[in-house]
């Protein structure tokens, strides 16, 4: 079972989650054994100096960014990766001075947790971006569903390019053969059911504009086609949002 | 582009660290 939720995210943080668990077996043999730990200090720097970095370029990107999710969620995470180098710091100050030192260890093991958590929520912020594009074409499909007119199928349309080609792109990023699959299901619903949406409109549209018989019922078949898209979309969003973490509770 | 760039900064860091306590700590087993 994949521990990080895309290949990308996984790409880079896999090896490390590898090395913390080594040491962690290794701490736990040190706690029976005592071997010691050296002077960590340089290396806990170079770790501080691309955590300085890493919040300095994301409070950049908070600022400029109008995604909301990424404004809302990236701050939390850049205080976890700047507490756990605090960590790390204390744990390389304690070492120095007491190379058995246990507690160091638990805040060596503690920080670079955190670090790798903290990073993980930070690039988990940037996956929203799909969501925004289908809670647009969502928008757009509310619009549609209010307009007695065609004109504005064709803005959904181009929203439903976008959405499908992203979608596609995610599904391929993704770690989880199961999310993949619910993915390429829903979208490929939303792709059968676009036709169906257009000839929906287009015969409630001329029914309505020549007062022709069957109004109500084109205009039933209008709103069950709009409801059936809409829920595969919220069906797309969630599988979107769904993480390893995710994976019990969703069970 | 920056933030994986920095992330990826951090995860190289973040393995050298480890790495040294860990071999420091196989050295003197």
């Amino acid at each position: 079972m994949p521990v990080f939720h895309t290949k990308t995210i996984e790409s880079i943080l896999e090896p490390v989650a590898q090395q913390i668990s080594h040491l962690v077996i290794m701490h736990e043999e040190g706690e029976v054994d005592g071997k010691a730990i050296p002077d960590l200090t340089v290396p806990v720097a170079a770790v501080q100096a691309a955590v300085s970095n890493l919040v300095r370029v994301g409070k950049e990107t908070v600022q400029t960014t109008e995604d909301q999710v990424m404004k809302r969620d990236m701050p939390p995470a850049f205080i976890k990766v700047e507490n756990s180098c605090s960590k790390l710091v204390q744990a390389a100050q304690m070492l120095k001075a007491d190379p058995y030192s246990v507690p160091a260890r638990d805040y060596l093991i503690d920080g670079s947790r955190g670090i790798l958590s903290g990073t993980s929520d930070l690039l988990l912020t940037f996956d929203e971006a799909e969501v925004q594009t289908c809670l647009c074409v969502q928008g757009q499909l509310h619009f549609l569903e209010q307009a007695n007119e065609f004109s504005p199928f064709f803005s959904l349309s181009s929203g439903m390019t976008k959405m499908s080609k992203m979608i596609e792109e995610r599904q391929q990023e993704l770690t989880h053969q199961e999310h993949r699959q619910m993915l390429i299901s829903s979208m490929n619903t939303v792709k059968e059911l676009l036709p169906v949406l257009i000839s929906a409109i287009k015969i409630f549209v001329t029914t309505k504009s020549s007062h022709g018989a069957g109004v109500e019922e084109a205009e039933r078949n209008r709103r069950f086609t709009f409801e059936k898209m809409s829920a595969e979309i919220n069906e797309i969003i969630r599988v979107l949002q769904l993480t390893t973490w995710d994976e019990d509770a969703w069970a | 582009e920056q933030i994986l760039e920095a992330a990826k900064s951090i995860a190289a860091a973040t393995s050298a660290l480890v790495k040294s306590a860990s071999a420091a700590q196989r050295e003197l087993v």
